[in-house]
């Protein structure tokens, strides 16, 4: 299962919808300070599944919510939603017979947030799974925060488990 | 899971050990489990010491050399078991020029080696110019970002704006 | 004790004002006391947004911008009471090369208005460029540090060795 | 009062002595990873009374002492010295006749450590008035450690009382 592609939309500094395809080899992603490049990073591990707002830099999870900007106002919603590519047929036995996987996550202000998998409405116990199955995941040390790869060596042993079961 | 797990743990050790001599050129480094006589409770510890030096403690470690030393586990993971997804959120910061051009090597080789697809955050223009394709972030409009696809050149200009 | 206090925060606030907007070229900035009625016991509580924005809590702001936000912080508890001496350890790491510039412009204007000495240990090359005099340190002998005094010309060569 | 000079030996990587003048404006200090900058900034925290070892990086205070590599043993003691300059006399009252105050720490190994200001022994908490009433010190927020500038952003609000105290 590969990803392919994020699609954001009122997801922090994201008001406007943007389409951020995923190909293989490296990717380099540039720009100024503040412009939104470690947003994007935030932008995938939410959609995986992440339950806290703090490792997302914020105090409640509904500050994902684009919060306004100069000229515009904050928005009540958000949602990012996140392309498989499962033609080899690895992803979860319930999708076998799908080709592609879309998984999808939408917040509104103040209700808490709603998972889909292609349309269809799902826990997030479930999206959890899914991507916790293909090794990956809004936890993966895969997924190296800003200023956080040095947490990996000043951690304690049995924090550093994780990186083992993950590959077990 | 028992055998399972020291399985894992024998092939990340191993891939550990050479990646972090290929980084650091030298030197040596190893995982041990620790903490419990059982490998489904114990914890993982690093011990790593770069060439020439004699490291007790894994704390007194540089800052770029913590960096590199974390990359190398991080990878060593990818090989034993490939994640489809990696990013790294501007981890070449503390990295002198050296230290980056060992790190765009070892990317390179895991491009070829993992199925892995890796995103790298960076303002380092040594590190741009080694990737396969760069997207900017951009704010024209203050507080809103957009995304745009550049290629090297136009990457210069806008690191400088 | 408690005039002094106040009277300090509101030097220190000042002076905070003014750098951010310097910094951000804009934006808005101020210190809080908080927590308690009794400016002895109260916290510090700073706000700052970049121009244009909405920033509702500090932490969604990005690394860069932290980065700045807390120089202008320390620099204007110099202006209000300067101390002898100011180490900053790779503080422009997180900093894209127009930001570098113009922490710079900041660091030449505090030397004129402060008497503060300050170390900057750096690895870009634009900030080692703005220095009065510049020291390496070296390890020809693996393990062991050295000291010498470089000028520029040798330190982009040291940079790349 | 200025500081002047900084003189190592021993301690951490910098085993052969080492003399760094630390004159008016803008010095940079420069080098590969791992060669020895930061461990000039500890050097500088530690003779100022610096007591958390885990701020030095280290398990105990010993680990500031040399432990060896390739091609030399480990050392016994490590010693830091700092030289302020008190031409205008606005140093502690006990040395307004010195125009120089040499304040200095030794650490031997498993004995601890023994500061001097001008030759004689006194005691950490002497040291550390001395710094305080210049406005410095070892936990001085205007002595930034790698990777921490953003610690003060990140800090809860009493925790930044410092700063203010430091100034009134
Ligand atoms: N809910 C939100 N609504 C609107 N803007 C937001 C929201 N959350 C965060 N932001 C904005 O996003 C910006 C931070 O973006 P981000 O951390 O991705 O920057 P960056 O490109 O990584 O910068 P750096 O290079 O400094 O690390 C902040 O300036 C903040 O104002
Ligand atoms: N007690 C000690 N004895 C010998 N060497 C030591 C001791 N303590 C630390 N070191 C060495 O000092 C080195 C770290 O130095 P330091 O952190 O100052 O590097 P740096 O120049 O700041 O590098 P970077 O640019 O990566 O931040 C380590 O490699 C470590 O081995
Ligand atoms: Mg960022
Ligand atoms: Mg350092």
């Amino acid at each position: 299962m590969q990803i392919n592609r994020l699609r954001l939309s009122g997801f922090k500094s994201f008001v406007d919808p943007v389409d951020f395809p995923i190909a293989p080899g490296l990717t380099g992603v540039i720009g100024p300070n503040g412009c939104g490049k470690s947003n994007l990073l935030e932008a995938l591990r939410w959609v995986m599944g992440a339950t806290s707002a703090k490792a997302l830099r914020g105090e409640g999870m509904d500050d994902v919510i684009f919060a306004g900007a100069a000229g515009r106002p904050p928005r009540t919603h958000a949602e990012v939603t996140i392309d498989l590519d499962n033609t080899n047929r690895d992803g979860p036995a319930a999708f076998a017979a799908a080709p592609l996987i879309q998984v999808s996550r939408r917040i509104v202000r103040g209700q808490g947030s709603t998972f889909r998998i292609n349309g269809a409405e799902t826990r997030a116990r479930d999206v959890q799974l899914l991507f916790a199955d293909a090794s990956t995941g809004a936890n993966s040390p895969a997924l190296v925060r800003q200023g956080q790869i040095s947490e990996l060596i000043a951690a304690k042993p049995q924090n550093r488990r994780r990186i083992l079961e993950e590959a077990a | 899971g028992r055998e399972r797990l020291i399985a894992a743990f024998q092939v990340i050790d191993g891939h550990f050990r050479d990646l972090f001599t290929t980084l650091f050129q030298g030197g040596e480094a190893q995982l041990r489990l620790v903490e419990s006589a059982d490998p489904l409770e114990s914890g993982l510890e690093i011990y790593a010491c770069p060439p020439g030096k004699r490291l007790t403690v894994m704390s007194l470690m540089s800052g770029g050399e913590q960096a590199l030393t974390a990359t190398a586990l991080i990878f060593a993971v990818f090989l034993a078991h490939p994640a489809p997804i990696c990013v790294l959120d501007e981890v070449d910061a503390p990295l002198d020029d050296a230290n980056v051009e060992r790190f765009c090597n070892l990317l390179d080789a895991m491009r070829a080696r993992a199925a892995t697809r890796f995103l790298a955050i960076t303002h380092n223009p040594l590190t741009m110019s080694r990737m396969d394709r760069l997207f900017g972030v951009t704010m024209r409009e203050k507080g809103v970002s957009q995304l745009v696809s550049v290629d090297l050149g136009e990457a210069r200009a806008l690191a400088a704006s």
